[in-house]
């Protein structure tokens, strides 16, 4: 996360940190059920076998030596069909809710959103030197309508409908490397909903270029459909 | 659509002081607009209309001229043409309050003999609005509105009265009202409320004041012109061919040399960026090919290379000659006075802390909550628009009326705000009091749904299902389906069968912020709200952190 701010410990409890299998982060996630995690299906790109990778839950710092630290194994990776760069992780068992995991809320099916609500986007990934590094961070910003961002001086018609931008006109603040896999969440009255999967942008906090992030929205029958079949 | 009230501007939360009016009971707000139509006594320009007492008052005045109030249950009715200060086609509707001539001549009244014997008069025109000395078309001139004037020697004279934008429009149709569906290309426009074939964000209830109606042009977000989203699938949007209006554009506000707000009204002649950047020439495309040229937006000043802000960013901007930076911000001296500088105090400094709940009625809330209990944004204290007001920081000094911060000046019963939804005036604010507890534990998932405890409510308690049939003051309810004592036919099982108006049941099947309500059993009163429980929460629920977040956005 570029600039923003080291987050309150623990105040994004559905923030997951994924590893390999030799405990490294290098992407986020989202748990969304106590057995389910939801990811950037880019980030599974290294492999195949689902023990190639674990999943952290309940921490603040990277090193992740909290006692709220909860480790699961995964047991399956079900990327989405039509290579939408989103994907589904099931947990070898689920995580235990408390208040340092509790999932996310997801959005209606086809749910938009309208470019004022407050959204934020969380991580452990690359701070370009705004510091910070190794402490969960945040920033927020708004989401920007597909019809601006794809104007030629924004990202030039390279988002796609099912994808959604979201950051500051003007750069300076942005997710970046590392991050991605990771939530952007919208306030709703009293709650969080996951709307974006960090995916994509040019560059980390450039001007005229947000971030991009696949649109939850577009997935729920899918995400239902395969946490009800497994 | 074909309904009486398409004629009227509505607005929740508002009523007018004392001005001229007459009152009736009506059975619903349809029946209050013909009485409004039909109103004898003065000319009707609005309505109140209170649901619950199906009260119904027929005014003289609107927001033009009386001054406003918050209030509960109230719904005010405008009707459009009193508040318009334009034209459609010839103007012979026209009702605004234009009253000099367009060489600038004062009007002379329409009831008045000297210095001009009209052949117009209120008497013998009884239904052409010839009220005061306010320009008028009586006769169907194809000029326009026009008046007698207080120059002896000109017996009349045309008014300059701009158009609506209804058949034509002006600048860059920002304010374009017109029904044209239609592309330059001639592909037919998706409707504004629909996903299909396009999602989108531009939903009308995000963007209330920039009427997205139907399936019409419009330009909600500063492009050259009005556009829409189109029916085929192929092509998400495009830009629609609007004709320009023949006559001026509404005269603007003087611009201003300094900055204030978003500078959409600045004027002033810095050209140069807050990196150092020189401005590009906004008529010239090199280095940077750009549609902002002074054609596209004819009413936004694009003189030279001054820096402007034509299309709603958050300060004036420009192009730079510079190749590399594509557009910059400029730095403009602000208009606002700087605060004095606080004094030093000896001692440790205390960090100023602020809660994100109230306490009491919330007077002293100091929070930058900013969203109303249905999710509407917060109106900005020091802005007028879209409501009118007088709860300023000058004329509430001590009620730190900052930005669109939930603040309660007036010590009302908790924080709340003016919306910037044209049609709710106020709201109460999305904030809990600080006292509230939940502590009960329950040994469920988070995502399963909760056994519903049926004598509680959740928010306003518009789902509310309970047998609670006494008011807070202790008054037995009426039944629903009664008559008596209170007659009333707008909130009945019939009228409302979604509602749950079982028996004599609190229900809230008008979404009350304050929740259950009944009519009583006691004549004297009508109805009265209900004292039922909030619903202790879950222990955990799916987007709802035991940790407050720092939330340190930079929008």
């Amino acid at each position: 996360i570029v600039a923003g701010c080291i987050s309150h410990p623990h105040s994004w409890p559905w923030q997951i940190s994924l590893r390999t299998s030799f405990d490294m982060h290098f992407c986020g996630g989202t748990l969304i059920d106590p057995q389910w995690v939801l990811t950037a299906a880019h980030c599974l790109e290294k492999s195949s076998r689902p023990s190639a990778y674990k999943v952290y839950l309940g921490l603040h710092k990277e090193r992740a030596l909290e006692p709220s630290v909860q480790k699961r194994d995964v047991e399956k990776l079900f990327k989405e069909p039509h290579r939408a760069d989103i994907a589904l992780l099931k947990l070898r068992s689920p995580a235990v809710i408390n208040n340092y995991v509790i999932p996310v809320c997801l959005p209606k099916e086809n749910a938009v959103l309208g470019g004022r609500e407050e959204c934020y986007v969380t991580g452990w990934g690359d701070t370009k030197g705004t510091g910070g590094d190794g402490y969960l961070k945040e920033t927020g910003f708004p989401v920007i309508e597909n019809k601006i961002c794809n104007r030629p001086e924004f990202l030039n018609g390279r988002v796609k409908k099912h994808e959604l931008c979201a950051g500051n006109i003007h750069g300076g603040t942005d997710s970046c490397q590392g991050d991605s896999g990771g939530p952007l969440v919208c306030l709703d009255q009293d709650k969080f909903v996951q709307h974006g999967v960090t995916s994509w942008g040019l560059g980390c906090a450039q001007p005229m270029k947000p971030g991009v992030y696949v649109r939850v929205s577009n997935y729920i029958p899918w995400i239902k459909s395969i946490m009800e079949n497994n | 659509q074909g309904s009486i009230l398409d004629s009227y501007v509505r607005t929740e939360g508002a009523w007018l002081l004392n001005p001229k009016k007459q009152t009736y009971k009506t059975n619903s707000k349809e029946e209050c607009a013909e009485r409004c139509e039909t109103e004898n006594k003065f000319t009707c320009r609005a309505f109140l209309f209170t649901s619950k007492d199906q009260q119904c008052l027929t005014l003289a005045e609107n927001t033009k001229t009386a001054v406003i109030f918050r209030r509960t249950n109230a719904v005010l009715y405008e009707k459009r043409i009193y508040l318009l200060e334009c034209k459609k086609g010839k103007g012979t509707d026209y009702r605004g309050t234009e009253a000099k001539t367009q060489k600038g001549v004062p009007c002379q009244k329409w009831a008045d003999n000297t210095p001009h014997k009209p052949n117009y008069t209120p008497q013998k025109h009884p239904d052409a609005g010839l009220e005061e000395n306010y320009c008028r078309n009586p006769d169907n001139d194809g000029k326009g509105p026009w008046c007698y004037t207080t120059d002896p020697a000109t017996r009349f004279d045309y008014c300059n009265i701009p158009e609506c934008e209804v058949e034509c429009m002006h600048c860059s149709g920002e304010n374009y009202h017109g029904v044209v569906a239609t592309t330059a290309s001639g592909l037919e426009c998706q409707r504004w409320d629909s996903q299909q074939p396009h999602s989108h964000g531009y939903l009308p209830e995000n963007f209330p004041e920039k009427d997205l109606k139907m399936n019409y042009c419009r330009n909600p977000d500063g492009e050259p012109r009005p556009w829409c989203f189109t029916t085929n699938p192929n092509k998400r949007w495009e830009f629609c061919d609007i004709p320009r209006c023949t006559t001026p554009p509404p005269v603007p506000a003087p611009g201003r040399q300094c900055l204030s707000g978003r500078g959409e009204d600045y004027r002033g002649k810095v050209s140069v960026t807050e990196s150092g950047n020189t401005c590009q020439h906004w008529s010239a495309q090199f280095p940077h090919r750009h549609a902002r040229t002074p054609e596209n937006y004819p009413c936004k000043s694009l003189e030279e290379n001054y820096c402007r802000n034509p299309d709603g960013e958050k300060m004036p901007w420009c192009y730079t000659t510079n190749r590399t930076a594509r557009w910059e911000y400029c730095t403009i001296p602000s208009c606002d006075e700087k605060e004095p500088d606080t004094p030093a105090v000896d001692g440790p400094e205390q960090a100023q802390i602020t809660e994100e709940c109230y306490r009491g009625n919330g007077v002293s809330y100091r929070g930058t909550t900013s969203f109303t209990v249905t999710g509407k944004k917060c109106q900005a204290w020091n802005s007028m628009s879209p409501h009118r007001h007088n709860k300023t920081a000058e004329q509430f000094p001590n009620a730190d009326l900052k930005q669109n911060y939930c603040r309660n000046p007036d010590a009302d019963s908790r924080p709340w705000c003016y919306t910037t939804d044209p049609g709710v005036r106020w709201e109460y604010c999305d904030l809990k009091r600080c006292d509230d507890h939940a502590q009960i534990t329950l040994p469920k998932p988070p995502q399963t749904t909760l056994e519903p405890n049926p004598d509680c409510i959740n928010g306003n308690g518009k789902d509310y299902h309970g047998t609670v049939a006494k008011t807070a003051r202790g008054r037995t309810c009426q039944d629903w389906s009664s008559q008596t004592p209170h007659s009333h036919d707008y909130f009945t099982p019939m009228t409302h069968p979604e509602a749950g108006l079982d028996k004599n049941y609190c229900r809230n099947p008008d979404g009350d912020v304050n929740g259950p309500w009944c009519y009583t059993t006691d004549p004297r009163k009508a109805w009265e709200y209900c004292d039922i429980p909030k619903c202790p929460p879950a222990q955990y629920e799916c987007g709802k952190s035991k940790f407050k977040q720092k939330l340190c956005a930079q929008r």
